[in-house]
């Protein structure tokens, strides 16, 4: 049961898949498992809906380990799944959010990459589609969104491991995610995370010049960030893309921005020290509880601020 | 498997925008195969690379032509791989 489940390890796609099916066993009322699409691979992607009723109600996104090798973001992910079922109806504030709104969590967002790493290649970023034309395989599934696609910051190199694919929604694990969110239609925040360098980001990536939202998005991540370092001490940084780390372009909170989902963030995650993607395990819970603190500031203030 | 023994991965304290050029020259290099983890976009934020055990000697020779200071992060990658396995399997074993 989910009780016995170590949320405090790495788990490979096997044991998270049948720890949702526990999850949603424990918590028949509020969390369903949704298969969005199948994978490259032919994997099924499992999105987890925390709903109490009504139909395509004002909805969160939260997708982690897009980037496969940043295991502490899948990580994060089931834990993060976890704590919501474990506080509904005990934590007043989650509880006010979910009996007006939903949230969806696509944890495995990147399921052959992910598989990939446990068997192949812990190093492997990218989705394992294969590139006619080149011996080299997978794109990068954070520069394949349509939202300033193939312009700088992405490679055309599919060997590179920021190769942004040979088309927008080229890959079927970006277009299940699409599909998804334009079918519903009422999504008011995306919240993707990855791993690592401890940033709180907005967008835009594919362009330097501030979203009409900049200012609101900025003190949100702002406040968002204060809560999160209020736990341990671990420091962010907030701010666009483009401006605080580089030019990226095909992000998916550009693409979810320009489609009219304002609320729109990207995490990275830690690392605090010197461990990089190898983030030890005893660091899982307490990333995971310090960035609960800023998650649920965000969902907070998109609840409190409906438009 | 791929495997990762000898692989280091360092760490560059950026001191200045020359540094970052310097360091984005060495992204676009294809011969050594460097894997950046964190890239090099401001004195602000460190740089971290993975530098396959074939261009070590390479790469430390780049560095040090340019005096750029660089910490060796992880020293044997494999070896932390490794550590990582063992307690997923030894969790695994526990669960089950």
């Amino acid at each position: 049961s989910t009780r016995s489940f170590n949320f405090g390890a790495y788990h490979p796609l096997e044991t998270i898949y049948s720890w949702m099916d526990t999850l949603v066993a424990q918590h028949p009322d509020l969390v369903t498992k949704q298969e969005i699409g199948r994978s490259y691979e032919n994997r099924p992607m499992y999105a987890l809906k925390f709903s109490t009723g009504g139909n395509k109600r004002p909805a969160i996104w939260i997708d982690t380990g897009i980037h496969s090798r940043e295991w502490v973001s899948q990580a994060t992910g089931v834990w993060t799944a976890n704590k919501i079922a474990s506080d509904y109806g005990t934590d007043a504030s989650l509880t006010s959010l979910l009996n007006t709104m939903d949230i969806y969590m696509l944890i495995l967002t990147n399921p052959d990459g992910y598989a990939y790493t446990h068997t192949n290649d812990r190093m492997w970023r990218k989705t394992r589609s294969r590139t006619s034309g080149s011996v080299c395989r997978g794109v990068d599934p954070n520069r394949n969104w349509d939202a300033g696609f193939g312009g700088p910051g992405a490679s055309k190199n599919p060997c590179s491991d920021s190769y942004h694919g040979p088309s927008a929604h080229s890959e079927i694990e970006v277009k299940n995610v699409v599909n998804l969110i334009k079918s519903h239609g009422n999504f008011k925040s995306f919240i993707s995370v990855h791993a690592y360098s401890q940033l709180l980001m907005y967008p835009y990536g594919y362009s330097c010049r501030s979203v009409p939202h900049q200012p609101e998005l900025d003190s949100v991540g702002k406040a968002a960030v204060q809560k999160l370092t209020s736990l341990y001490g671990t420091r962010y940084k907030v701010g666009s893309i483009c401006n605080i780390i580089y030019q990226a372009s095909g992000g998916s909170i550009d693409w979810s921005y320009n489609l009219g989902i304002k609320y729109s963030f990207a995490f990275e995650l830690r690392d605090t020290g010197r461990y990089g993607f190898i983030l030890p395990a005893n660091q899982i819970i307490p990333t995971a509880s310090e960035t609960w603190l800023a998650l649920k500031h965000i969902m907070e203030h998109v609840r409190d601020h409906p438009y | 498997e791929r495997v990762f023994t000898g692989d280091q991965v360092i760490r560059v304290n950026v001191q200045s925008e020359e540094e970052i050029q310097l360091l984005r020259a060495l992204e676009t290099q294809q011969e050594w195969e460097l894997d950046f983890w964190l890239h090099p976009v401001s004195t602000e934020l460190p740089v971290d690379i993975r530098v396959p055990r074939s261009s070590l000697g390479s790469v430390r020779e780049f560095l040090r032509a340019h005096d750029i200071a660089f910490t060796v992060m992880i020293d044997n990658l494999q070896e932390v791989l490794d550590e990582e396995k063992a307690e997923m399997e030894g969790n695994q074993m526990m669960e089950r």
